[in-house]
């Protein structure tokens, strides 16, 4: 049965889709059965591994309006082994429209169910925000992989998240676990990265990956080529990185 | 009577704070009294400018619950002239609770009118999402400044922002003016930069100021001392891009 990891931080900018699309990509290349699900109406993700979101017709507003189920969704991507659950605007009206529904919070969590057999890990791309989408992504999920950029701001937020995940676990989803910490966008040179670098590991110890993803170009060029970066770049540092987290995530079953 | 201007874009971590938050002091320096209105639960405005958010006691949630006027929560900084309304997490829970109260749109400018006659310029900061709370913003405002960060994705985002200003102006602020576009983190050295430049000037003409910010270490260590650029370094180029930028807003009346 898949293990099923949402990509959440409401910070924005922090590398959520970078992440959610490069790690679904590296576990794909070792041959696992990935479903990539973009819960955010940006559809980023959905951009990020080549589909044109123009041309998406159904998408995962529609199972949250109840016309089809997730596995009438499941769109195939041009690497084997990667799946995807495409998003598009219309998902922005779904918190407006849900916000009185019964059984809101549930309705990921038992569209993927019925398809959890069919795959090895299913990755969650989060909007930025606490809103109702992630809200449905926290309670479907079995773990939380958080990425934090090397700023202070993406700090700040960070004790606010873990606040959420506690809420969550109190009510929808008790066994919610934290997957891992990714430190996103390192740059080795610059002291604010090393400060922050240090206060997570301090402070969350065993919880944050070995692996850092260092700010590379590389890595913001490949989204414009609609393609993950091991398929655009395999040998820059993005790839490289990203690789090795897929490593640890294998890792830790 | 004061210029109320939204910092405004749905995708996350392309400069709104940062924006907000160094248009706000470098107009105030310029002795124009300005309001910031922090509308992000995030609350990153209200520690930019130096405020411990854990002592802050009334915040942007107490004027959405009608607890407080907006008056009542016009906070001094340790800068002449410029003000601030501080947020802090309890505003993650406003979307919600307000999901079905009437009038919601137009909580904030509401609040707004009342203090407009105090001040030469209203910045308010906005969350990375289209919800309730930026609906607030953008009804209050008579224009949105919309920070544009030098990448792919937030390039792909650019035309679902200007779709839900139409539907504001369609509905709830017919008057509704694009103050102008804001190239963020923008690097000479990096092609994909100069290629979003090439886009947006392009498409967008006029509306793009002529004023760029580039990628600048100082504008992410000047936070975590609590202050603005041109407080923090006022020799760095983040601090004269936007002193630049505020010389552009002024000019344009
Ligand atoms: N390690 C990196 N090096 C360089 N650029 C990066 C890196 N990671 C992400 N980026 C770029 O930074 C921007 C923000 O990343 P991304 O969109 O993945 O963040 P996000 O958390 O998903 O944002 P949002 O909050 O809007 O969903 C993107 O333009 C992306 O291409
Ligand atoms: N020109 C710049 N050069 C370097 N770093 C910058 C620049 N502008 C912003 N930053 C840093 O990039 C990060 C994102 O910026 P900021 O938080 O202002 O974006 P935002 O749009 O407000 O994010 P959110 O969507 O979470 O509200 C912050 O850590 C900030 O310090
Ligand atoms: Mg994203
Ligand atoms: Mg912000």
């Amino acid at each position: 049965r898949a293990k099923v990891i949402a990509v959440a931080n409401q910070k924005g900018g922090v590398g959520k889709t970078t992440t959610a699309v490069n790690l679904s990509a590296s576990l794909a290349a070792a041959e696992k059965r990935v479903l990539l699900v973009d819960a955010d109406p940006q559809g980023n993700s959905t951009s990020g591994v080549g589909l044109d979101k123009d041309s998406v017709v159904s998408s995962t507003y529609d199972l949250y309006t109840g016309e089809r189920t997730l596995a009438e969704l499941v769109t195939p991507t041009v690497l084997p082994h990667l799946f995807i659950v495409p998003s598009k605007v219309d998902l922005f009206g779904a918190e407006i429209e849900l916000a009185s529904r019964e059984g809101r919070e549930t309705i990921l969590r038992r569209g993927i169910e019925e398809v959890a057999d069919s795959y090895d890990y299913i990755i969650i791309d989060c909007p930025p925000a606490l809103g109702l989408l992630t809200l449905n992504a926290l309670t479907a999920a079995q773990s939380v992989l958080i990425p934090v950029q090397c700023e202070y701001y993406a700090l700040e937020g960070l004790s606010q998240l873990l606040h959420t995940l506690d809420l969550v676990r109190a009510s929808l989803n008790p066994d919610l676990e934290v997957e891992g910490i990714l430190l996103t966008m390192h740059d080795t040179r610059n002291n604010l990265s090393r400060q922050v670098e240090d206060e997570i590991r301090k402070h969350f110890g065993e919880k944050v990956y070995q692996t850092m993803i260092p700010r590379n170009v590389s890595l913001s060029e490949a989204p414009s080529h609609g393609k993950p970066i091991i398929t655009y770049d395999i040998r820059s540092r993005g790839a490289q990185s990203y690789l090795g987290l897929a490593r640890e995530v294998l890792g830790h079953v």
